[in-house]
């Protein structure tokens, strides 16, 4: 099941 | 973190270093466009709402930290240092502000992922770090003789986003994600922005000549 990526990027 | 990510951080910070050491040591801002700085304090006064409530590592905080830093102290830097102030172009650097910050504010109000306020604020802050670079293109445009500093500031600005886009890539075939759109498309457009300089910027490199930016 995928889920959103989380949004660890500067 | 893959090593893409790692390398275009590290080109991002190179970049603000270069940008600080000719402002702070050779005290000039010669070439350098306040309406991108401006518009990059915005950018990341916007994305890093989260910064203090949503934890991800050390080094994340610690970057956005500098980031937030380095981009309010070089506002600063330009329009009250004595010094700095003085070298810089003013009547080249007319770029309108608003023509940039309100279609992505708009943008960014009718195609987001979450009508939230930190949601909307974090895609108005990818749209317009896209298109804050241009203030600068136009400047260098302007400008007949781009020193060496300003010339490897934007140069290592596009090798930052280049470089994220491969981050992307990469973190699509390794991670079992659905994917960012918006960070896609944004992203994808802000590197295109910089082709044509980086044409002319390894044109220059190889004919060991001085960069110049055609009219």
């Amino acid at each position: 099941e995928k889920d959103q990526a989380p949004k660890d990027e500067l | 973190m893959n090593i893409f990510r790692l390398a275009g951080d590290m080109t991002h910070l190179a970049s603000v270093l270069v940008l600080l050491l000719k402002i702070h040591t050779i005290k000039s801002c010669a070439g350098i466009s306040l309406k991108t700085q401006e518009l990059y304090a915005l950018v990341f006064a916007t994305r890093y709402l989260d910064i203090f409530t949503n934890y991800i590592s050390f080094y994340n905080t610690i970057m956005k930290l500098i980031f937030l830093g380095s981009s309010f102290s070089i506002v600063w830097y330009i329009k009250r240092h004595k010094i700095v102030h003085r070298s810089y172009d003013k009547d080249q650097d007319t770029f309108r502000h608003w023509f940039i910050v309100l279609p992505c504010l708009v943008l960014a109000l009718l195609i987001n992922e979450r009508f939230t306020f930190k949601e909307v604020m974090w895609t108005f802050s990818l749209y317009l770090e896209a298109v804050a670079i241009l203030p600068q293109l136009v400047l260098l445009q302007r400008t007949r003789n781009i020193d060496n500093l300003t010339g490897q500031y934007v140069f290592l600005l596009g090798a930052y986003r280049a470089l994220y886009i491969l981050n992307w890539i990469y973190r699509y075939f390794t991670e079992d994600h659905y994917i960012h759109w918006i960070t896609w498309i944004a992203g994808l457009v802000q590197t295109l922005l910089y082709a044509d300089f980086f044409y002319y910027y390894f044109q220059s490199w190889k004919n060991n000549a001085k960069l110049e930016l055609p009219a």
